[in-house]
């Protein structure tokens, strides 16, 4: 998965 | 993506799989509270803004969609279904939560990450979110009794927070910058106010018994 963008979280 | 914040998004979707479960088997919402499903729709609503600008991946996206479109379905099935609304029990579901949405929203102005509209509405996503069980678990106080779907259901809901903050720890010593404050600190109060039910819920279980909350 394309981490790192900021909120990548749910 | 860590196994911790998979295992969160995992536990998240079955909470929610649980209350459909709930809601269309037995036809009915007893014991389910209005007001923390009505905040959740709204968490899911202001988080996922940028479900149409920022592409992150497959999976983020139709996750996003997933807790939208089933917060909205069990809203409206709460308040339209006919059969399902009779079964809501009104008089019990009656935590001020307007309240809620001021006070995380007036946080949300204070204490932010940018002060843009996004980011006030996601950091109000944020705090609203580790408020929004209050109705519901208020709710379950007052009935006293909880069967077993709903008791299941308020679980896998704490456990999806566990799991996240086991997720923010582990990328906290695995990525060089990752400093998420706002939502490590709401994500730890969120946590806080499943302890006291994940401990009767653990007493019941341990004893075979019905989970019975002090009122």
């Amino acid at each position: 998965f394309s981490e790192g963008k900021y909120h990548d979280e749910l | 993506m860590n196994i911790f914040r998979l295992a969160g998004d995992m536990t998240h979707l079955i909470s929610i799989l649980v209350l459909l479960l709930k809601i269309y088997a037995t036809k009915s919402c007893s014991g389910i509270s209005l007001k923390t499903q009505e905040l959740y729709a709204l968490v899911f609503l202001t988080r996922y803004l940028d479900l149409l600008t920022d592409f992150i991946s497959i999976y983020n996206t139709v996750m996003k969609l997933v807790f939208i479109g089933s917060s909205l379905a069990i809203v409206w099935c709460m308040r339209r279904h006919r059969v399902v609304r009779r079964s809501y029990d009104k008089e019990l579901d009656t935590f001020r939560h307007y309240f809620l949405i001021a006070a995380t929203f007036a946080l949300a102005v204070l204490v932010y990450e940018k002060f843009t509209f996004r980011e006030i509405l996601w950091a109000f996503s944020i705090y609203l979110e580790a408020v929004a069980i209050l109705p519901q678990l208020v709710m379950l106080q007052r009935s006293g009794n909880v069967d077993n779907l709903t008791g299941k259901y308020v679980f896998f809901l704490g456990a999806y927070r566990a799991f996240y903050i086991l997720n923010w720890i582990y990328r906290y010593f695995t990525e060089a910058r990752f400093t998420r404050w706002i939502a490590c600190v709401s994500g730890l109060v969120q946590t806080a106010l499943y302890a006291d039910f994940f401990y009767y819920y653990f007493i019941s279980w341990k004893n075979n018994a019905k989970l019975k909350l002090p009122a």
